[in-house]
């Protein structure tokens, strides 16, 4: 279960803070992945007690959108520990989908490839099983096909470390890259935190979702819960 | 799991103001850690605004039902209380499950001298059963009779212990912003989570 809550100082009309709690909900808590399973009781609250004396926060306000902004990134960087601390996690992944023709296809991308059991174990298996994250891609539940042309598809691992070199292709317009340095891929799959980045190459929209390996532990956990 | 602790917990913080946190180990968890903590809002020169968003789950937990009942009679306003408790989910037990979770809110409004339902609800942990009343009632009483709200760095870390469940860290954020007016804010979050973890919230 996610439970969380995000408590300010500042005076905002709860209108505007209800908006702004939703647009960042949909950029941070809603783009994460443990285990693909969700809870009966998955909540976050806000609250604006307006103690800091400055103006009320409307929507029409010249600060609404620099607060939205701020308060969506706070919101990724709480996000992003309750993946961190996956049960059993040994890795945190970031799934960037870029270069979409919608928002929304570049979400339901990252969220098919961080729900697959399949790549979770490869992750945490250290095996660059490309194929697994293309498989991921091709049955995302996309309403339409045109983000998707897999002729303009390319599919990479990221460090984060910043040793060289940083992008690892695996697949470039489409073309799988038989040649994979595997010693580089093993080593960039050996840092605990990487990322997986997918180009579709059909528009400007990109989107973002955390998650993290699966491992033994998490079977360990999960298997004795309520007893 | 130490270095994660020490990776992703904060040593020190600086709060918003007009809030104080409150944390007891009730008794619901069998290993006598933390599990019941209470956030109230103690600024008077504004009427609070609250929002949530909740799981989209077709089986909503009795916590879930009646905060969005609040938030809705209240239309985000005048919120000024949020309680979370860990051990038990209060999920999926019907309507006694909802008489429970409204008599644990209504014992923090009458605390907080509330004419109106102001407390929003969390709870985790085991589904399908009740929560443990007597302890979570007694848990409450005791955060106000010895006064256990604080709104220091400590204070804040235990509430964001007080909910966690297979968490190996509690996770608490707090950050300072300056808005292009020069206003300055503070903004504070906690959560929990380690498992059952895929939200999609609305």
């Amino acid at each position: 279960t996610l439970l969380g809550f995000i408590v300010t100082d500042l005076p905002i009309e709860s209108q505007a803070l209800s908006k702004m709690l939703r647009y960042a909900t949909d950029r941070s808590f809603n783009c994460i992945s443990v285990d693909g399973d969700m809870s009966t009781n998955d909540t976050i609250n806000m609250i604006a007690n307006g103690a800091v004396k400055t103006d009320e926060i409307t929507e029409d306000s010249p600060e609404f959108l620099q607060v939205r902004d701020q308060v969506t990134q706070f919101a990724q960087k709480l996000a992003q520990l309750v993946v961190r601390d996956g049960e059993g996690a040994t890795k945190f992944v970031t799934v960037k989908v870029q270069n979409s023709s919608t928002f929304a296809d570049a979400r339901t991308i990252a969220e098919s490839i961080s729900n697959s059991m399949l790549v979770k174990t490869a992750l945490y298996g250290k095996d660059a099983n490309w194929g697994r994250i293309l498989c991921a891609i091709g049955y995302a539940k996309l309403e339409t096909l045109d983000s998707l042309q897999t002729d303009k598809l390319n599919v990479s691992f990221i460090a984060t470390d910043n040793s060289e070199p940083r992008e690892l292709k695996l697949l470039v317009n489409g073309v799988p890259q038989l040649n994979i340095d595997e010693e580089r891929a093993s080593q960039i799959l050996a840092l605990p935190d990487l990322e997986v980045l997918v180009d579709l190459g059909t528009g400007n929209e990109e989107a973002q979702f955390w998650t993290c390996d699966l491992s033994h532990e998490y079977v360990t956990i999960n298997g004795d819960y309520r007893s | 799991q130490s270095a994660k602790y020490a990776a992703h917990v904060p040593k020190s913080g600086v709060f918003p103001q007009g809030f104080q946190v409150g944390s007891v180990a009730s008794g619901v968890k069998k290993n006598g850690t933390l599990d019941l903590g209470i956030l109230v809002n103690t600024n008077k020169s504004y009427e609070s605004s609250a929002a949530s968003v909740f799981t989209t789950n077709k089986f909503k937990a009795a916590p879930v039902i009646l905060s969005q009942r609040v938030l809705e009679e209240k239309k985000g306003k005048g919120i000024n209380a949020i309680v979370v408790n860990s051990g038990c989910a209060n999920s999926v037990t019907g309507e006694i499950g909802l008489k429970d979770a409204s008599q644990m809110a209504k014992l923090i409004d009458e605390k907080l001298g509330a004419t109106s339902s102001s407390t929003l609800i969390m709870s985790t942990g085991v589904i399908g059963q009740r929560l443990q009343m007597d302890k979570i009632s007694k848990g409450i009483s005791k955060i106000f009779t010895d006064n256990s709200f604080g709104s220091d760095f400590n204070s804040w870390l235990n509430i964001a212990k007080s909910i966690c469940t297979t968490d190996t860290f509690p996770k608490l954020v707090t950050s300072n912003f300056t808005m292009n007016n020069g206003t300055q804010y503070t903004l504070t979050g906690m959560a929990k989570g380690a498992g059952m973890i895929c939200p999609n919230m609305a």
